[in-house]
């Protein structure tokens, strides 16, 4: 553990946070992408099966616990609570275009041909890509609310915030583990125009809005 | 047997 690492789950944290009381506090979902919950709590399941077979630490326990919950407490929310405030019309990114890519990936790149190694390959390769419905989304209404970027913001922090944690383990551990840091490297990517738009509107108070 | 690789992160 290092403070790299650490700051990336407390805004990994953070961003489920904002999201679920977002959703709770204005009793809506407006603007968020069910399709990018549904991935990412597709990617948690997948990735965090390891619970029962493989001990980290209470801390790791704790937060994997936590990740799963939180994914599938705000799909209950989106889909059943709140599904009136749910805007599907604009939700319309097609996940199949992920889903198969990501599988095939995880089926041909990957530490060990074995069911649960090809599962963590799988969640890693989808969580990079999970976020697009929702960049989708707020692209086709040309705006987010102010708690939306927010929410977004901290959660693309955390995999950039991860990949100092890579580069820190690199050179006191030299430990390094291709797959994550390019599925990071490539999921921090799709965010950087988001943050772009971020610092310069959001920030100085104004609503994210795209030009027409 | 499930995997040899262990990942220690999240």
């Amino acid at each position: 553990m290092n403070v790299f690492r650490l700051a990336g789950d407390m805004s990994h944290l953070l961003a489920i946070i904002i999201l679920l009381l977002k959703i709770w506090k204005t009793r809506s979902c407006a603007g968020i992408s069910g399709r990018s919950q549904l991935l990412f709590a597709l990617t948690y399941t997948a990735r965090y099966l390891d619970l029962v077979t493989n001990w980290v630490s209470l801390y790791n326990t704790v937060m994997k616990v936590f990740f799963i919950a939180t994914s599938y407490a705000t799909i209950y929310l989106m889909y059943l609570k709140f599904k009136a405030t749910y805007d599907s019309n604009h939700d319309t990114f097609r996940v199949e275009f992920l889903l198969l890519p990501v599988t095939i990936l995880a089926l041909v790149l990957n530490h060990e041909f074995s069911f649960m190694e090809i599962l963590w390959t799988f969640s890693i390769y989808l969580e990079a890509v999970a976020i697009l419905p929702q960049l989708f989304m707020v692209s086709k209404t040309g705006e987010a609310e102010s708690i939306t970027s927010h929410y977004l913001f901290a959660l693309g922090s955390y995999r950039l915030l991860y990949i100092f944690n890579w580069i820190w383990r690199y050179y006191t551990e030299e430990y390094y583990d291709l797959i994550a840091i390019i599925a990071g490297v490539v999921q921090t990517v799709l965010y950087c125009d988001f943050f772009y738009l971020y610092f310069t509107k959001v920030l100085k108070g104004k609503k994210l809005q795209l030009p027409a | 047997r499930f995997t040899s690789v262990l990942h220690d992160e999240l």
